[in-house]
């Protein structure tokens, strides 16, 4: 293919408009990569309000976003969801492209109000994301 | 995709409707109907008992010091309990006036249902929570001796008549100038109750103080009026072990656990061949 190759060599490195910062701002920082979000709602939106005293604003968060296909360094993601991108891209596109699913939580403190009318104070695990990941 | 998506909203509220008290999951299924059931929020805060908002405002006052705004819990609180919970008692009777001279508080008989609290839920501490009607201020710092008798809980009726006593307890406290609350410890009267997932508890509970000389020798003495004094609430301090209950012990100890694993990997890579060989030798010879 060596005509080719000199075809290539002689086509312009780059489009005259293309923008070298624009370039890099998009490959650095993608604007849709997979990241946390804030969701803040009241618990009666979640009709929880008639036994929840405190907090009174919950923000779960959620994870939303497209898993890059050089997952590793950025996501703490095993080589396996390198894998299923490739599967994905090359060889079966019917199996999906990785997910960005939450990787950390933090648990929640709640006052609530008991059917006896008692009060208690709890804390429960895993009710707020605090990282994502690609899997 | 409009339309599906109204669908989708419509299917989600109906979907929500139907769903239990979310927190259904995390608390002990009772069989009780709750068709025609006041939502609890109501009945604690309009129950026209004083005692309740009381009650309430303490817990909010809690809550604050063990949570941020946004609900994390602080690194703060002891690492040890992940529940607290408080009960008003369902029923109180006050056998004879006190005697406001000499600081002794009328006895008052108490019956507290224990009903929520789940096998799960293991007691750590329990204390009477009393505060006082209106803001009381001590001539001086007083010790007060409070006398505890754990009764037969299933006690049918409130006549007056002694039900046999199961248990005394005498457990000593102090009391500051400037008091707005005050907790008497009873953890080693509730333990063995709650441990042995008694539905009630019915107890009696009187207390006399006097004032601390060696504290203050020159202040003037006088009566203080202690019948201001509501009857109290019950505290429990409790460790749940449940999977979707916080354990923030169990965090840190991962963490200590991980920052060993790593100060050993480091040891073993810095001690010199000398000693690995010992160290390989030691295993061998332990594994012979």
């Amino acid at each position: 293919g060596q005509d080719t190759v000199s075809l290539e060599l002689n086509k312009p490195l780059a489009p005259a408009s293309f923008n070298l910062s624009e370039y890099l701002k998009h490959f650095l920082f993608p604007q849709h990569e997979c990241e946390l979000h804030d969701f803040r709602l009241s618990f009666s939106q979640l009709k929880w309000d008639n036994w929840i005293v405190a907090p009174h604003r919950y923000n779960p968060r959620y994870c939303k976003g497209d898993c890059p296909r050089a997952v590793g360094h950025r996501y703490g993601s095993p080589v396996h969801t390198m894998v299923q991108n490739i599967i994905h891209e090359k060889l079966n596109s019917s199996v999906p492209r990785p997910s960005c699913v939450p990787a950390k939580y933090s648990p929640l403190s709640v006052l609530t109000i008991e059917p006896d009318g008692s009060i208690a104070y709890k804390e429960y695990e895993d009710m707020i994301a605090t990282k994502c990941t690609c899997r | 995709s409009q339309v599906s998506r109204g669908e989708a909203r419509a299917a989600a509220e109906a979907e929500s409707e139907s769903v239990a008290e979310p927190w259904s999951l995390l608390r002990p299924p009772d069989g009780r109907d709750r068709s025609g059931f006041l939502s609890p929020l109501f009945k604690v805060l309009y129950d026209g008992q004083g005692g309740t908002p009381r009650a309430l405002r303490y817990m909010k006052r809690l809550y604050k010091a063990y949570a941020t705004k946004e609900g994390i819990p602080k690194s703060n609180r002891s690492p040890l309990y992940n529940t607290v919970r408080l009960f008003t008692s369902c029923a109180q009777h006050t056998q004879a006036p006190g005697d406001q001279a000499t600081g002794s508080v009328p006895p008052v008989d108490l019956l507290f249902n224990l009903d929520r609290v789940p096998a799960v839920e293991h007691l750590l501490k329990s204390g009477l929570l009393y505060s006082f009607s209106n803001s009381i201020s001590f001539p001086s710092a007083v010790k007060c001796l409070c006398h505890l008798v754990i009764k037969e809980p299933e006690f049918s009726s409130w006549t007056p008549q002694r039900a046999p006593s199961l248990l005394t307890f005498n457990s000593q406290f102090e009391l500051k100038k400037k008091y707005k609350w005050f907790e008497v410890d009873v953890t080693t009267a509730l333990r063995p109750l709650v441990a042995s997932h008694k539905r009630s508890v019915h107890m009696s509970v009187n207390f006399t103080c006097v004032r601390n000389q060696q504290q203050d020798p020159v202040a003037q003495d006088g009566p203080w009026n202690m019948t201001l004094l509501v009857p109290p609430s019950l505290l429990l301090y409790l460790n749940d072990t449940s999977a979707q209950a916080h354990h923030r012990w169990d965090s840190l100890h991962y963490k200590r656990r991980s920052s060993q694993r790593a100060d050993q990997k480091g040891g073993l890579s810095a001690c010199p061949m000398g000693e690995e060989s010992t160290e390989g030798g030691r295993s061998s010879r332990h594994r012979r």
